[in-house]
């Protein structure tokens, strides 16, 4: 099966190259991608202090959705382009014929609802670290501890983007209603990859 | 149903850059 992913620098469909190599080219943009989360994490304060399979178990769940909020400004609304790693923009109904289907759809309409929320950077930086802490606890040791690193981040989000711009009463509201939109989006994007072995 | 991270060697990499091993390049 054709698979397009943006961390590629080019989708897979297009070149007719092996899955090793397109392994490897994804393997480039993953990996650095994947710690860059990590060093995120790690300056979470109170991450830390979770025990180390809590950190993993947390990162293996959390680390798409953060990365989805990261490359958020990737996906072009009002163009309806993707751009790759590579620079490279691609339109949706390229795209489409690649097979990113509608897990690109709502990877598109997710991007513009938090663009139009304009988040300051320090909101997003915020914003970005509930989402890791809030990212499926399944297999935790303590989860009681992350819950409660979960609650001191929304109250520090919470108090920031009422501080940023008070007279718009609902934004808060509005970024919170994005996690749940990022777990679908983690969900189809598990679906995806459960297509695509890599032996 | 497999653990979708483990068909990109997720745990692997999330590990090794907890641990601060930034130097490995087997992935």
């Amino acid at each position: 099966l054709p698979q397009a992913c943006p961390m590629n620098s080019h989708p897979a469909g297009r070149s007719g190259r092996s899955v090793q190599e397109i392994w490897e080219d994804f393997s480039l943009s993953f990996t650095p991608a994947v710690r860059e989360v990590v060093e995120f994490a790690k300056h979470i304060p109170g991450f830390q202090a979770l025990s180390q399979h809590d950190q993993v178990t947390l990162l293996k769940a959390g680390t798409f959705e953060v990365l989805m909020v990261r490359f958020a400004s990737l996906f072009n609304v009002k163009e309806q382009t993707v751009t790759f790693m590579s620079r490279t923009k691609y339109s949706l109904e390229e795209l489409w014929g690649m097979g990113m289907g509608d897990l690109l759809s709502s990877m598109f309409e997710f991007s513009e609802k938090l663009s139009a929320l304009q988040l300051s950077d320090e909101e997003l930086g915020l914003f970005t670290a509930v989402v890791l802490v809030s990212a499926d606890r399944s297999g935790m040791e303590d989860a009681a501890s992350v819950e409660q690193l979960q609650e001191t981040l929304i109250r520090a989000l919470r108090a920031l983007v009422q501080k940023t711009r008070p007279a718009e009463s609902s934004r808060f509201t509005k970024l919170l209603l994005k996690l749940p939109d990022l777990r679908t989006l983690n969900n189809l994007h598990s679906e995806k990859l459960l297509s695509f072995r890599i032996d | 149903f497999a653990d979708p991270a483990s068909n990109l060697g997720l745990e692997d990499i999330i590990r090794k850059a907890l641990m601060g091993n930034f130097d490995d390049k087997s992935e």
